[in-house]
């Protein structure tokens, strides 16, 4: 048997110790945590690697800490439009959703679509549908809402910055 | 942005990434995350990889194939090939991380910013960081 391994991120960018409260760094760690602890549950138990990420990345999308899912950012017109991709490397079989909304966990989007789709990409309102019709759990869009991102939306409006400028944690 | 990447006890890899993209982002734009070989990859000849960052640059740069490719083609370690196509997104102007896990046990970090939400995980244990000294 091969040692199993595991490794998540939750985004990158201008991320100092200063910028960031006690309470919002122990938060963070934790939500890491789980997530490391879903995904390692399934490859302790001998489960595949595509499940694992899987289970890993559903934990980060429901945490409010990052952009994706729960706590995405705000697009211009201050709606939230999701991204996301799975692969698998025995198969190369691949599956991705852009710009879907209402999906609660668009991880389990992308996987519909390399799994019940013979399509690799789907996007907007053709992949929302899809995913409604795989039966995928559907949210209302102020499920994505937190007023962090808010905020941050209004400040890049209010002093006309880049896209870059407001956060720098990537996405 | 999220994403993970593993390697099961069969020896397969696999990779995942989700977002929201950029703060304001308008016309439908759409980043690198779900582009299949610009943020999210896996190939078990080589690795599995997925990336945060600036999307125009990792997409420009192709980044996820690129690392998997050049462990492929060129022998690379993880860390060697990740480490070279991050450098690459930088010349080209961009910031970000990729991380990364390869059939043979390789797990690696590779990122151009102050720090990166990040953590590892395996049979001998687990740890978390944040930021770039960690």
């Amino acid at each position: 048997q091969t040692p199993w391994k595991l490794v998540i991120h939750g985004g990158a960018g201008v991320i100092e110790r200063e910028r960031i409260s006690k309470e919002q760094d122990s938060d963070i760690r934790a939500a890491l945590t789980r997530a490391l602890d879903a995904g390692s549950k399934v490859l302790a138990g001998g489960g595949e690697a595509i499940d694992a990420v899987e289970a890993a990345v559903k934990v980060l999308e429901d945490d409010p800490h990052f952009n994706a899912g729960k706590g995405a950012v705000y697009t211009y017109e201050g709606k939230n439009e999701l991204d996301a991709a799975i692969m698998r490397g025995d198969t190369r079989a691949a599956g991705a959703v852009a710009g879907i909304n209402g999906t609660r966990n668009p991880i389990e989007a992308a996987r519909a679509v390399m799994e019940k789709s013979p399509h690799v990409m789907l996007i907007g309102e053709g992949a929302n549908i899809f995913s409604r019709e795989q039966g995928l759990t559907q949210v209302t869009p102020d499920y994505y809402e937190t007023p962090e991102r808010k905020r941050q939306l209004e400040e890049l409006k209010a002093n006309k910055l880049s896209w870059f400028d407001v956060d720098m944690k990537y996405g | 942005t999220v994403g993970a990447v593993a390697l099961d006890a069969k020896g397969h890899v696999a990779a995942a990434t989700s977002t929201g993209g950029v703060t304001g982002k308008r016309w439908g734009r759409v980043g690198d995350a779900p582009i299949i070989g610009a943020g999210t990859y896996a190939d078990d000849r080589a690795c599995a990889v997925s990336a945060t960052g600036a999307g125009e640059y990792f997409i420009r740069a192709g980044v996820a194939h690129e690392i998997c490719a050049r462990m492929r083609l060129k022998g690379e370690s993880a860390k060697a090939a990740a480490d070279a196509v991050i450098a690459d997104v930088g010349q080209l102007g961009g910031t970000g991380g990729v991380i990364v896990v390869s059939p043979k046990g390789e797990t690696i970090y590779s990122f151009n910013t102050p720090g990166m939400y990040r953590g590892m995980a395996s049979a001998d244990g687990k740890s978390v960081g944040i930021y770039g000294d960690e």
